[in-house]
């Protein structure tokens, strides 16, 4: 985060700029993809780390945002 | 009889209608938090992109959290024309069981703050954005490595590291921690809500 933010928002950013017109709910499974394939280094730890989002959705329709 | 309000429209393409007015709150600890204004900028601009009217409020105390979020659904239940969506997005350090910290140290739980907008009339049948960039503890995730595989899967291919709680479909019939009397007839509080959590239960949020 000290560089360039957060895993989550920086990826999220991405993922929804890329592709807009998709499925919230499927971009956001994109977007755990993407942060789990990442190796993270936190402060005070000098093992490689796990990321992964948590999603809940009470949604009933598909939600696209453009 | 529709105790639940008015039923999506069938089949597996039923979108929802944001012809309506789209509203975003963002609210950012900076504060002892390094490099969190790049979040900040990337997803304001992108929340305009959008399309969404963005409040921003950086640094809120405990306090504040709380009252940033009923002045945000105040806003919305005052707009004049039809609001069809809103985001929400809560950055700050944070800690297990939904804690959330203000840029005083105090603690607010995320319920509470998520629960301001399951109130807003103007948001009935809207979907409910939230995105929580907190840790919710301490743990830090080590994955499951290469060794967690049987020993023909190993040989033919060593794939990288996933965390520990990565794909798992979890489905409630019931919201949890909520009362199990259910919502009030003619609302549905608990629907149309999607919450994305930069981390699990417990861990650290990188």
């Amino acid at each position: 985060r000290d560089e360039k933010g957060s895993d989550f928002i920086q990826t999220l950013v991405e993922v929804l700029r890329a592709d807009p017109k998709a499925d919230l709910l499927e971009l956001m499974t994109e977007v755990n993809r993407q942060v789990c394939e990442l190796d993270v280094l936190g402060p005070d730890c000098d093992e490689r780390r796990k990321a992964c989002l948590e999603i809940h959705s009470s949604l009933r329709r598909r939600l696209c945002l453009q | 009889v529709e105790p639940w309000g008015p039923e999506p429209e069938p089949g597996p393409s039923a979108q929802y209608d944001l012809s309506g007015a789209r509203a975003a709150l963002l609210l950012a600890v900076t504060q002892g938090r390094p490099g969190a204004q790049h979040d900040v900028e990337a997803l304001g601009s992108l929340c305009q992109a959008l399309g969404f009217e963005t409040t921003l409020r950086t640094d809120p105390t405990a306090q504040a959290f709380q009252e940033e979020m009923a002045q945000f659904r105040k806003q919305l239940d005052a707009h004049r024309g039809p609001v069809s969506c809103a985001l929400v997005a809560l950055m700050a350090h944070g800690g297990p069981q939904g804690k959330l910290l203000g840029a005083d140290g105090q603690e607010r739980q995320l319920e509470v703050l998520v629960q301001e907008l399951s109130h807003c009339g103007a948001l009935r049948g809207c979907p409910k954005i939230f995105l929580f960039q907190a840790c919710r503890g301490g743990h830090r995730d080590a994955g499951m490595g290469p060794a967690a595989l049987p020993w023909f899967r190993r040989w033919l291919r060593a794939p990288p590291a996933t965390p520990s709680q990565a794909d798992v479909l979890h489905v409630c019939t019931d919201v949890q921690g909520r009362s199990s009397r259910g919502p009030t007839p003619g609302s549905l509080n608990q629907a149309d809500v999607l919450m994305v959590y930069a981390a699990a239960e417990g861990c650290v949020a990188y």
